[in-house]
């Protein structure tokens, strides 16, 4: 039996938000220590890591191991029949071909449940090795959303480079070159407003924007965002999830020709 | 010009 129920249906909207224009369905894999999901994106460019802690949901049960593969496009039409602050609970039998989603009004008045298909999808799970970043960047995530969507304009790429000094973003295209310089803040009233660099060694990485595009859909759930970089190897985008989890984004780099 | 890698030759099959 599996059984995960969180406080507020909004939570699961907007993961879902931040994972359905890069995956068409994913495998859920549940345990007693939570629900993880790896997936790559149709073209193998980006992987998708969503953790979400057992401790986090108002309720959580699992009592075997199961893996759930789930259309997201399914899952997003029953998500939208919840309101924003119904209570959500997830539901599935031991080697179910299906799992129950339940909405239960705040007042308990109103209860809905969505049964849905599961999926048998062919999950090629990738070891993540252990890296030391060059540089880590924590930024307001909505200035790195507005930073991807405004450079988009100009290239298919954005080229990030980060010294001790602050971190660039540049693309450059037929119109011409943008550059934005973010310089790590002083002191800060508000811990979310800051822009934070950790260096050990500067590094200039070159990627694709419609994958950053598609990672800023995360926003919703967090006030920062984690950009890590090292040479060579992709580039890390987190949005923590409060008390919950978080959700990782690898974007594999572009490389001279 | 530069040319996109693919994100599984980094991170290896288990």
């Amino acid at each position: 039996m599996f059984e995960a129920r969180l406080g507020q249906a909004t939570i699961l909207k907007k993961i879902l938000d931040a994972i359905k224009d890069l995956l068409n369905e994913a495998t859920f894999d549940c345990s007693d220590s939570g629900i993880q999901l790896q997936a790559m994106d149709n073209s193998h460019v980006s992987l998708v890591s969503l953790t979400l802690r057992s401790d986090g949901f108002d309720k959580f049960r699992c009592d075997r191991n199961l893996s759930m593969g789930m259309n997201l496009g399914s899952m997003a039409k029953i998500l939208k029949c919840a309101n924003n602050e119904d209570n959500v609970t997830m539901k599935a039998q031991d080697n179910a071909d299906t799992v129950t989603i339940m909405f239960e009004s705040a007042n308990q008045e109103k209860v809905s449940d969505y049964e849905m298909k599961l999926m048998n999808l062919d999950q090629e799970h990738l070891g993540i090795p252990e890296t030391d970043f060059s540089c880590v960047v924590r930024m307001p995530a909505m200035e790195f959303a507005r930073i991807c969507r405004d450079l988009a304009q100009f290239s298919e790429s954005v080229v990030i480079c980060c010294t001790k000094e602050g971190v660039k973003f540049s693309a450059s295209g037929d119109v011409g070159t943008a550059n934005i310089k973010l310089a790590q803040t002083g002191s800060v009233d508000k811990e979310e407003e800051a822009v934070i660099i950790e260096m050990q060694e500067p590094v200039t990485l070159t990627f694709a924007c419609r994958y950053l595009n598609a990672f800023t859909k995360a926003t919703p759930l967090s006030t920062q965002v984690q950009l890590s970089m090292c040479a060579d190897v992709p580039l890390v985008v987190e949005y923590a999830i409060k008390d919950l989890g978080h959700i990782r984004y690898y974007l594999a780099p572009k490389i001279e020709d | 010009n530069s040319k996109q890698t693919s994100i599984s030759s980094f991170f290896k099959k288990e």
